[in-house]
């Protein structure tokens, strides 16, 4: 859960 | 995606198109909170604004684009359709969403992954979609007696955020990817708010009762 990862759940 | 994950989604969605056919067949929106239908709106056009930015799957990109124009959708029917809107229960539909609103957007200018325009918004969707059910609850507390439909769409937006939170079980034990911590705490407190309906709501299915909700 680092910053800039994608937000792959809606 | 776990299978939890995707029982989310489905229930989810299903919980859109049972209210989509409620006020389709029914031509009546009675028993539906337009204040937790406009939180919703606006939690779904706040957190998909990465739509136009990232592509994460097909999959993603049509579940956001139908949650956004259903959404949309049932706000523009229960205020501007000619005979919905008649059946909405104006009176009885008195929370104050608009703090909601405030509060929220304060806590993630505060609380957020990164302050970014897009980490912003997303966090302000999660929050809000938190306590977006909160007007909608209100309403059926106070109206006592709620439809069948109504019932089962509130029960299916619970137990839609009730995957959610065994999905994110699934993916820290066996995927070993922890989900944000902003979506997991925010996750339980939007599920622990059903907690009083799932009680009545069971014992109705158990009695084979109408479903009535104790003032």
């Amino acid at each position: 859960s680092s910053q800039g990862e994608l937000h792959d759940e809606l | 995606m776990n299978i939890f994950r995707l029982a989310g989604d489905m229930t989810h969605l299903i919980s859109v198109l049972v209210l989509l056919l409620k006020i389709y067949a029914t031509k009546s929106c009675s028993g539906i909170s337009l204040k937790t239908q406009e939180l919703y709106a606006m939690v779904f056009v706040a957190r998909y604004l990465d739509l136009f930015t990232d592509y994460i799957s097909f999959y993603n990109t049509v579940m956001k684009i139908v949650f956004i124009l259903s959404s949309l959708a049932i706000v523009w029917c229960m205020r501007m359709h000619r005979v919905v809107k008649r059946s909405y229960d104006k009176e009885l539909d008195t929370f104050r969403h608009n703090i909601l609103i405030v509060v929220c957007f304060g806590v993630a200018v505060i609380i957020n992954e990164k302050f970014t325009l897009r980490e912003v918004f997303w966090a302000f969707s999660i929050y809000l979609e938190a306590v977006a059910i909160l007007p909608q609850l209100v309403l059926l507390q106070r109206s006592g007696n709620v439809d069948n439909l109504t019932g089962q769409y509130v029960f299916l937006l619970g137990g839609y955020r009730a995957f959610y939170i065994l999905n994110w079980i699934y993916r820290y034990f066996v995927e070993q990817r922890f989900s944000r911590w902003i979506s997991a705490i925010s996750g339980l407190i939007q599920t622990a708010l059903y907690a009083d309906f799932f009680y009545y709501y069971f014992l109705s299915w158990k009695n084979n009762a109408k479903l009535h909700l104790p003032a």
